[in-house]
């Protein structure tokens, strides 16, 4: 059974031999993987070891085959299907990212609660949000991004749990729990700015 | 001596208590603050009593104080400066965000290499990227935010630190690291997005 920081670690491996790949690598080094990761050179070939990544006797391993062995553990990577709430600066930045795609990340509808800001038509439609907890049920949709102010992020919360989402990415600086099957995970800038700078600050006392 | 992960909690706890003072609140209870940074309660009052956080007789404890306390164990809040380098979608974002003001969080100055970004007459202004490093030595700026894309964003981590920036908050999809005193917490949305997912795929099976 895979504990979550080993699934944290085969997740980042996967993210970065897929990068090396798209950058025309066809073999990989485990001092390559724990450069990009942050992981251990011994923690990656530990891992792959484990996880039944096979090397090739020359050193490294291939791509396509460390590939197809996460895929395998980590399962058939499908497109995930999202709907975006509160279409703001953040949100409009998030939208505009078509990086997400090459991940098998597809956001399909967004909602907002400003009549300025609907727009059925567009390519990504910007629907009312009294209409989101609707299209989440009738369109099967299993994950969510919220960006809307503090005030309003647990309503909308609850609208997603009532439309069936069961993962949400949340960028309001609320902590929202995971509960009854729904898993939430806060996203929250302030707090990783704060930390970097208490450790700039303390590290010179090191 | 206090561990990282305790401080990480003392942050999020003066995160949390700032936030209750804001709403009015003048006594606050560890269950508030669990809730409210995903640590649990017990957990809370431990690191209260090691670092001399005082509950009060009927219970609980005074935001007063728990800020005073914690303004002393983590150090003065004074205000960090911040440049900004990437004025793209997420860069403008970050920019709009009046909240980090509320943190002590300052964005003094950005930088782009697109001339049509550039304007130094800005609340906050666009200079010419060019310009970074003698930036940041003449203003001994210590901290720094990139949002500039993944090819660039070495050559902009390598400009920082000629410029004696200190601490670095990477957006771009390319772990850069922490070395020679120069710390830098990269910010990936991908790996948030693909672990929300593997989550909420094997949840089920628990
Ligand atoms: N902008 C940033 O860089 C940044 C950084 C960190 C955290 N955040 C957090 O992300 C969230 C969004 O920030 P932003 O800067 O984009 O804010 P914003 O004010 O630009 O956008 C918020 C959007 O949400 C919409 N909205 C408000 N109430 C709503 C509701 N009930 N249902 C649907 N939509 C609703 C608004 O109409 C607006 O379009 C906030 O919680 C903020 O604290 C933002
Ligand atoms: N937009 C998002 O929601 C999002 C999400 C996750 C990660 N990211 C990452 O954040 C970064 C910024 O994303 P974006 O969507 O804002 O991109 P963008 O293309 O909208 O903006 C990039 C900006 O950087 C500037 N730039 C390019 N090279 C530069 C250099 N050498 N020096 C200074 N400026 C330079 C460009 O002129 C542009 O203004 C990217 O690395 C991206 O992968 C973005």
């Amino acid at each position: 059974i895979t504990t979550d920081d080993k699934v944290t670690r085969l997740l980042r491996y996967r993210s970065a031999v897929r990068r090396m790949k798209a950058m025309g690598l066809s073999r990989v080094y485990s001092d390559n993987i724990a450069d990009a990761t942050g992981v251990s050179a011994l923690q990656v070939r530990k891992d792959f070891c484990e996880e039944g990544v096979r090397g090739v006797r020359r050193g490294g391993y291939l791509v396509d085959s460390v590939l197809a062995r996460l895929e395998e553990v980590l399962g058939k990577d499908t497109t995930c299907v999202f709907v975006l709430v509160g279409v703001g600066s953040l949100g409009t930045a998030l939208l505009k990212y078509d990086a997400f795609a090459h991940y098998g990340i597809k956001i399909v509808a967004a909602f907002d609660v400003d009549p300025a800001k609907l727009d059925a038509r567009a390519p990504i439609p910007v629907l009312p949000v009294k209409d989101l907890t609707n299209y989440c049920r009738t369109h099967h949709i299993r994950y969510a991004i919220i960006t809307v102010p503090e005030g309003a992020a647990i309503e909308v919360y609850e609208a997603l749990v009532a439309g069936g989402v069961k993962g949400i990415l949340n960028f309001a600086p609320v902590r929202l729990r995971s509960a009854g099957g729904v898993i939430v995970n806060n996203v929250n800038l302030v707090y990783e700015i704060e930390q970097l700078v208490y450790f700039v600050k303390h590290a010179r006392s090191k």
